[in-house]
């Protein structure tokens, strides 16, 4: 089981839209993926069809009150789980502070869980913010995916979140994380925007930037309004093979 | 002065491209302004050509170990002043999380400043967070000015960031604090997306949203690259346009 936090502290840059179709296609190409909503804003569960139910949400589980097996929903789609999200998430970060260990909650309890869970992948979809939730999915996470729009404030924000993984590393909470990669979203051709941020970033990063980039594309928004990942909605559309062929990449980068 | 907080939990929807942009063009209008940025990530700051200055912003006045008077800095442009932000300001969550009135912080500090402050508008750019930044802010403003991104996942969150108002209210943090409006951004009329969106929320809330639109424009992502407003960068472009419509629409609402 790979564990891998989809995460970026500038808001809107896709992660949602990322943790979301990513785990869509690799369901598709049949490794059993969950997806667990870290956000108290839940994108991702109501991407994913989920109808909102009070309690499901993985905040019970980090305060020790109940296991996480209980909170694990299935979607409509072959080999994709979902733990949801829930607007209480945002009081957990609060709660959660009191307790001594409240850097590495989700990192014990994704470890406990590991060596009986059905998945392949496990996706954390992160809020954009520098709290305790985000820190937790570093602290749990294998690999980090770090979503980088094609935008100057996005690329401005990279040496932070760059920079919070070398804290969550040296001090001691995660020693072995990684960079899973960057990828790079809302790509525009036609705006020179995206094509220096995707050249500055190419040169500074290397291979550590996936070759597939996620092109701007109206599907992908209007996805979210049907509560189906893009795959189903746009089957055949350029958002689809895009996120299609990432995952291949992901799946090629395993090794 | 009238202190209004530019806010709204989803990410990247255009809080720190208008408190930068309204900003500048009430500045033009010959209205003294001030842009607090309460962003960690302090895009507010670079937009406005700021180079950081470790201990310039917010942070020291909030854990009252410095006035607020010292934390103001001048930028190139009349009539336009700015709190800088700092990445240390998200480690100021924990720190004033401590403090038994750690809700009410900022409002106390701009309250006490408010009878010698020399500004018609301060403008609080918060981070995207349902966190003790936004929460401060909202307690200390006048009034929220809502950015809407015409899209599916920030109509889906007004209702949250519009259920918080009410709390802060109800809670007695602030009693009279109001809705300045609902600004719709990155208006797209090409798509059936950005006028559904539209649509919906102008049936919603009728007199509460601006009339004003601002439509996506590149030259408005272009802008903060090189470090000014787009009053500055694009002057006559539709970016500029729109913003100055705004402020002056806002300026008139203000009765
Ligand atoms: N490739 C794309 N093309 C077009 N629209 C996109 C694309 N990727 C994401 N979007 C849209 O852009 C907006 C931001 O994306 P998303 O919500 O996934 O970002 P996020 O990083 O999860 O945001 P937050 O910081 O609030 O969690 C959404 O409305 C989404 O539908
Ligand atoms: N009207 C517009 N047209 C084109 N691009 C825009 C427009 N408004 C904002 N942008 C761009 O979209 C991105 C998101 O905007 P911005 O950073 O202002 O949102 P935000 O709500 O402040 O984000 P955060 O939640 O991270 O604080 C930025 O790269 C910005 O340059
Ligand atoms: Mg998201
Ligand atoms: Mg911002």
């Amino acid at each position: 089981m790979k564990i891998i936090a989809v995460a970026n502290q500038k808001g809107g840059v896709g992660k949602t839209t990322t943790s979301v179709n990513l785990a869509a296609a690799l369901a598709e190409l049949g490794h059993a993926t969950l997806v667990i909503d870290l956000d108290p804003q839940a994108n991702a569960s109501s991407s994913l069809g989920n109808v909102p139910t009070p309690g499901q949400s993985i905040y019970q589980p980090l305060l020790n009150h109940s296991r996480i097996d209980e909170k694990i929903t299935p979607t409509e789609y072959p080999n994709l789980s979902l733990i949801p999200g829930e607007l209480d998430l945002a009081g957990c970060e609060v709660e959660i502070a009191r307790n001594p260990n409240h850097l590495v909650r989700l990192r014990e309890i994704l470890h406990e869980y590991r060596s009986r869970a059905p998945f392949r992948f496990v996706l954390l979809d992160c809020p954009p913010s520098l709290g305790i939730l985000m820190t937790n999915a570093l602290a749990a996470a294998d690999t980090v995916l770090i979503p980088l729009q094609c935008e100057y404030f996005a690329l401005e924000g990279l040496t932070k979140i760059m920079g919070v993984i070398e804290q969550i590393r040296s001090a001691g909470h995660n020693p072995d994380v990684a960079i899973e990669g960057v990828v790079l979203t809302m790509y525009d051709s036609r705006t020179n925007l995206s094509q220096q941020v995707a050249q500055d970033v190419r040169t500074h990063l290397g291979n550590q930037v996936f070759k597939t980039i996620i092109p701007r594309t109206v599907r992908l928004s209007e996805a979210p309004s049907h509560g189906k990942p893009v795959l189903a909605y746009d089957n055949s559309g350029i958002g689809s093979q895009s996120y299609r062929q990432l995952a291949k990449e992901l799946v090629e980068r395993q090794g």
